[in-house]
């Protein structure tokens, strides 16, 4: 049973597309079968793997114009659903569709031998980020340590509840995730012992924090993850230190 | 004549708000009087200045509820039009509006006595942010030295060469601002002149760049610009520098 997982934030820069590739490859570096998917029409993680985005894509998938199969790509090891900047083009004639929020889930009901499917959004609570969730057994929130952040995280957990009770009744907070992390600033230490005292997400902050690390900004320059470009820097060791977290969680 | 400038980058996380604010904040100090627009439905402007948002909002004043005198409220000397998660209910409402994109403009007619009206768009092309680039005499784009955000420019100036054609003859790029700056890499410097030597953006780099302030991400949390919280820093420095370069562009 593939483990499902959205990757989610409707603020903009909180690194889930950083999280989706280095985590992904990551996986990969253990042996387990990963399959990306990039939900977002501005396509950065489809860039990023250097992916030529003139073929079949994530609309075409959601709209029935072609099958899981005719449409991944492969880079680095990684077998990725891209996207394309046409997907917003797209996005009205899914919007459009009865059950346009579950399309996605439909799609994934015939996923071979993948362990984690991982898929990435735009920064917004959009049709494509609900489908996300409504495919998800579960979802991850990566942020900042910083004050308005903390302010999105409600909404962002009141909509997957929303979810939950509509369409996807297995869907969990895998957990927060702190990147772009300082360690040794009082201020993001003070955020991070905010959300610890909140009701709903206390036992659900990810060991794991990502570091600053300015070779994850430059690693999709050269169609790389962490792994490849800087594989000693804290980069590479926060996001595989993260991984054996995750996978020690579900038990893979 | 009002100078009414959009700050607009679809990608996330390019230092919009971070921006409106302290630019607004120097521009304040330089005794213009200055309007701040939140256009977002994550209202991230307005908790930054620790607005309470349960007054008139950006979203009535686009659907006529409301005057522009009637929902403008003011924190640290600033004027600002709040936005209100509400936002993304009244958006169904706005976009259903025969010339949905020039309701800003309709409104901004009537301003009194400002200099400088700044605009805060959200991390998407949405009708807001085309309303911004309608209402608009120039739009400043920040962001990242990196290569991902290099790779979205074409599509935010062929939006704005849209606007200009059908619907604003004024529009103008007022420039690029590189945000979390950081001095002496390499790749960071491949991406300036990488963007230097692009055909119609080789003029329209600033000469200011705003570099990495963990105190400009600490300040929204104690509702004060840059200029409050860490007076002598460089974020201050380099936010005040920007305003002096803008301001002699503009001969204010
Ligand atoms: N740990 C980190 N250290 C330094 N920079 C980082 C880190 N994580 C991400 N970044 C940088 O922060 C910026 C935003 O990251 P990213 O694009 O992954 O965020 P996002 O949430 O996917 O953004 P969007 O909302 O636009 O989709 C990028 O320039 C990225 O390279
Ligand atoms: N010069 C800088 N140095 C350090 N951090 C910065 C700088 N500018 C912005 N930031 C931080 O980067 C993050 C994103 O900035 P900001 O919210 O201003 O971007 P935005 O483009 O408005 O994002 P969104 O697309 O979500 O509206 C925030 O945590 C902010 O505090
Ligand atoms: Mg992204
Ligand atoms: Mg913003």
């Amino acid at each position: 049973m593939a483990k499902i997982i959205s990757i989610i934030n409707n603020k903009g820069g909180t690194g889930k597309t950083t999280t989706v590739l280095n985590l992904g490859a990551a996986l990969k570096k253990k042996n387990k079968k990963v399959l990306l998917i990039d939900l977002d029409s501005q396509s950065n993680l489809t860039h990023s793997l250097h992916i030529q985005d003139n073929k079949y894509h994530v609309g075409d998938l959601l709209l029935g114009k072609c099958t899981l199969k005719d449409c991944i790509q492969n880079s680095e090891g990684l077998d990725i659903v891209p996207s394309n900047s046409n997907l917003i083009d797209y996005e009205n004639q899914i919007n459009n569709e009865p059950g346009r929020e579950c399309l996605l889930k439909q799609v994934l009901e015939n996923t071979n031998g993948y362990y984690y499917i991982l898929m990435d959004c735009p920064p917004s609570m959009s049709t494509l980020s609900i489908n996300s969730l409504v495919a998800a057994n579960s979802y991850i929130v990566p942020m900042q340590a910083e004050n308005i952040a903390f302010i999105g995280l409600d909404r962002i957990l009141q909509t997957a509840e929303k979810v939950k009770l509509r369409m996807n009744t297995h869907l969990e907070l895998a957990g927060i995730l702190f990147v772009k992390y300082q360690p040794r600033t009082k201020f993001g230490q003070a955020v991070v012992s905010n959300i610890a005292q909140h009701s709903i997400l206390k036992n659900k902050l990810f060991n794991s924090y990502i570091r600053q690390d300015i070779a994850l900004i430059e690693a999709p320059a050269f169609g790389q993850s962490i792994f490849e470009y800087s594989p000693k820097g804290r980069g590479a060791f926060d996001y595989m230190n993260f991984a054996k977290e995750l996978t020690l969680k579900h038990g893979y």
